[in-house]
């Protein structure tokens, strides 16, 4: 099993070298570990769990790296998604490069404000919550991404799972109950700013 | 020096007791662990970095828990900030409560559409990117948030690091350079989509 926190720092090593020009074919520790703000030892020791093997002085292969980081972080398997909550995050989450080339296919829009349900987002029509449970089950929808208002995040949260949604992305600010085999992730990009402003107000890096 | 991913934990479990109702006085690791999905084993751990001690069967006392992790969290410290790029993402972080509630002071926001320039967004109004160097200088800004297209981030970044912003919190999909003596963090939301689709088709936890 390769913890967590390594394969965190993968999946930026994959998003680099899937990022570089064509024309590189080789990638240093050094390399990635300057892009990244990873020490180079770091980078090499995270290595150690891919069957790539680096050469001196020239460093990993990058097509081979690309393609191996790919199947091991199951990049190449689709999951049917929905969102709900279509307002400024959502619709943020909905358009957003990253997700579609993650192999994220979000097939659903679910939303309750009658100003918005039959409005388009993207190549979806935004339908209204009540049609969510037979939608779900009907095109083998497996992720639901929680982009409400706190308060409503644990109803929704609990009609994803009653229509058999096997993981929830969680954005609202709250900490959702969910059932054994259901996996859930809450995000809180707070974190990031905080731990960005100790940084700045310590001046130096932990 | 406590370390990040430790700090990563200790704003989780901050953010925790900070939204638990007033009648609530103990919180076990027991408690915190199962909210958050980490073992009570790894809270124990964690919490002897700070200084305040458990009590058998009780647990830890909320109200100086929270005062103390705010202060080693850096919660209580104000930072000026602007947000460049007022879209769906930026005006998502421009009214999160969760960022007002972590002391990001944001001051300013900028934008390059005309349809948007002049326009209001909460209860601030947008100006245009032009006018941002001399609006860092006269307003103490020392953070700025990136939330514009991928192909304007180097450029955006290079302003704010030239008006003399010292922290740049980046959201777009790009690895920018900054010089020494300007704290950079990039986030990358489909990490975390990754690591959830891992655990639902291993199906099991790391
Ligand atoms: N985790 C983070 O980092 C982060 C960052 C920004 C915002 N947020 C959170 O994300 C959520 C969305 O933020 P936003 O700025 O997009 O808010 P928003 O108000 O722009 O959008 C919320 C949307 O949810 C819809 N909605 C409300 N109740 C619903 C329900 N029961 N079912 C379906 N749809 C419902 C609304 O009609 C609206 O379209 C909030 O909980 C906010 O606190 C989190
Ligand atoms: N990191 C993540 O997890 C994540 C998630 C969603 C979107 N994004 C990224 O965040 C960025 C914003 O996404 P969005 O959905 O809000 O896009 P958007 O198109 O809704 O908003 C972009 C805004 O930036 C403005 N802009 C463009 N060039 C500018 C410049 N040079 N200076 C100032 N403003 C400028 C535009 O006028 C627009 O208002 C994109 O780079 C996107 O890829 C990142």
């Amino acid at each position: 099993m390769i913890p967590w926190v390594v394969l965190e720092r993968l999946y930026l090593y994959y998003s680099y070298v899937d990022s570089l020009p064509p024309e590189i074919n080789w990638v240093s520790s050094q390399m990635l570990g300057e892009a990244l703000g990873i020490s180079p030892d770091l980078v090499r020791k995270d290595m150690t769990y891919c069957e790539i093997k680096g050469k001196p002085r020239q460093g990993y292969p990058v097509p081979e790296l690309r393609n191996y980081l790919k199947k091991l972080l199951k990049l190449d398997t689709s999951v049917n998604s929905v969102i709900v909550g279509t307002g400024r995050l959502g619709s943020a989450l909905a358009n957003y490069e990253g997700l579609k080339k993650s192999n994220m296919h979000v097939v659903g829009l679910f939303d309750t404000d009658p100003k918005k349900v039959g409005t388009t987002l993207g190549d979806l029509t935004i339908m209204h919550l009540g049609k969510m449970h037979d939608f779900i089950k009907e095109n083998d929808v497996v992720c639901g991404v929680i982009t409400v208002p706190a308060h409503s995040a644990q109803q929704v949260c609990d009609l994803l799972v009653g229509a058999g949604v096997k993981a929830i992305w969680n954005f609202a600010p709250v900490a959702l109950k969910v059932p054994d085999g259901v996996y859930l992730r809450s995000e809180n990009i707070v974190q990031g700013f905080v731990l960005l402003r100790i940084s700045l107000l310590e001046a130096n890096q932990h």
